[in-house]
């Protein structure tokens, strides 16, 4: 998961 | 964003529509169990820590606030609501939910993304929702009868899990590097967790007859 990249789904 | 996401968070609503529709239309909780409702709420709490400092979407932003609000709102009302909180099942809702708060926290401190305190909550929240539907299900099982928006909103509640499954699996196929153990794991727990009451739930329908649990 490219870093930074928090959780896109509910 | 895929279509099964969308239909599982559509899903998702809908089971929150129909438990507020029940409360609101019928001024009643009974059948409804306060610790699951109140362990939904905790959920999303510890989920959405990110609301403010993350921003995904408009969509996922309002979805957030929803799921929040509506919990919340759901707890208030069958704690508070002079006329609803009559009819909320106290004797029958004896499940000690807070060992599953306190089993879901200890398993995030040990299997989590990242040790930092956001990813810790995420993941308490996956391993709790997971687990959430046990106080509602041992209701139901004690009071026998289920009433029909009780039963679409349990159905609609489990089906939402079984959507997001279908989204991991298109995910995992379509997208490089996709893993997400801890999610989808639990996520298969939680939808297996629902599957006596799917199977019953489907029988009643066949049989157009009412949703009776085996005691």
């Amino acid at each position: 998961k490219p870093p930074g990249k928090h959780h896109d789904e509910l | 964003m895929n279509i099964f996401r969308l239909a599982g968070d559509m899903t998702h609503l809908l089971s929150i529509l129909v438990l507020l529709l029940k409360i609101y239309a019928t001024k009643s909780c009974s059948g409804i169990s306060r610790k699951t409702q109140e362990l939904y709420a905790i959920v999303f709490v510890a989920r959405y820590l990110d609301l403010f400092t993350d921003f995904i979407s408009v969509y996922n932003t309002f979805m957030k606030v929803v799921f929040i609000a509506s919990s919340l709102a759901i707890v208030w009302c069958m704690r508070f609501h002079p006329m609803v909180r009559r009819s909320y099942d106290r004797e029958l809702d004896t499940f000690r939910h807070y060992f599953l708060v306190g089993a879901s926290f200890a398993l995030a401190l040990i299997l989590h993304e990242k040790f930092t305190v956001q990813e810790i909550f995420w993941a308490f929240s996956i391993y709790l929702e997971a687990v959430a539907i046990l106080p509602q299900l041992v209701l139901l099982q004690r009071s026998g009868n289920v009433d029909n928006l009780t039963g679409q909103y349990i159905f609609f509640l489990g089906a939402y899990r079984a959507f997001y499954i279908l989204n991991w699996i298109y995910r995992y196929l379509t997208e490089p590097h996709f893993t997400r153990w801890i999610a989808c794991v639990s996520g298969v727990v939680q939808t297996a967790l629902y599957a006596d009451f799917f199977y019953y739930y489907f029988i009643s329908w066949k049989n157009n007859s009412k949703l009776k649990l085996p005691a």
